[in-house]
């Protein structure tokens, strides 16, 4: 889970966007 | 009653590409066509690349420093970057909008989009290009297809193989409607390596795919071999996606940029 925490968070989360 | 049911999935499926891709094929045809009133940005040396970049891709990604001071390759290839984590993020919304796929077990949602999303990346990238350049900055710039070949080894390699996919993927005159059930079929894709539930998966693919050969018919009914073509271009898809991330390797090893968080999680032990 640790390897990919990004991909998790966007999973989980949509409203948190990814810095550009 | 299950034509019915299929139907509706088509029909949910187009909906969410509408709805969370910023670009489409349609409107990426509308402005590659000169059906726009304001026509793009050409990009197609140093100095209109200069010109772009104090207007179209400051409003994009910001002006950072840091990038000031980097060659035009590196500041390319980070614009690209950043193209690259909006289209994942976009992805990952249609992903959970498509039916079934946030019942998954959330290990394989992360390996699905793990190793669809630059193959669905691919495929709309296509839409954005003609034989001679690609559509930037939502459609406001187009960088010419000869200027992205000129750049110096390795970056100067890493567009080729893409427009070359294109053109024949373009032949195949694929809508918005179709290329919406092709994305959905790239993600929900049974043999990704490390899946857990596979037959669960298998069983959204054979869905997706089924309404795909289903739509098609209808779409393209003069057109009886384009459902084995696309299936062929799942496999293109993959070489095209194989090569980009050994190129990524490379550039990682041997140029002075960075790698933005979210594409090397999904680079790292891909393939």
């Amino acid at each position: 889970k640790e390897k990919h925490k990004i991909l998790h968070r966007l999973l989980q989360n949509s409203s948190s966007p990814v810095d550009l | 009653p299950q034509l019915a049911d299929q139907k509706t999935l088509a029909k949910q499926i187009h909906e969410a590409y509408l709805k969370n891709f910023n670009m489409n094929k349609s409107k990426a045809r509308t402005i590659l066509t000169g059906k726009t009133s304001t026509p793009p940005f050409v990009i197609h040396d140093m100095e209109t690349l200069q010109l772009a970049e104090q207007t179209l891709v400051a409003k994009m990604v910001g002006s950072s420093a840091a990038l000031l001071n980097k060659d035009a390759e590196v500041r390319i290839f980070h614009c690209c970057q950043c193209t690259s984590v909006e289209t994942v993020t976009e992805l990952t919304e249609f992903a959970k909008s498509v039916p079934g796929f946030s019942n998954l077990d959330l290990n394989d949602q992360v390996t699905l989009l793990k190793y669809g999303v630059h193959e669905a990346f691919f495929a709309m990238l296509a839409s954005c290009m003609n034989k001679d350049g690609l559509l930037v900055a939502y459609g406001n710039g187009f960088i010419t297809r000869e200027f992205l070949k000129s750049l110096r080894r390795p970056f100067g390699e890493m567009m080729e193989p893409k427009f070359q996919f294109a053109m024949k993927f373009n032949s195949l005159e694929l809508d918005d409607s179709d290329l919406a059930l092709f994305v959905a079929a790239i993600i929900c894709c049974g043999d990704r390596p490390g899946l857990v539930n596979v037959p669960h998966i298998e069983r959204m693919q054979e869905s997706i795919v089924n309404v795909l050969h289903l739509h098609l018919k209808s779409n393209h009914p003069d057109n009886g071999f384009l459902f084995p073509k696309l299936l062929q271009k799942l496999v293109d898809l993959r070489q095209l996606v194989t090569e980009h991330a050994q190129l990524i390797q490379e550039i990682k090893k041997t140029e002075d940029t960075s790698l933005h968080p979210l594409l090397q999680e999904i680079y790292r032990d891909m393939y």
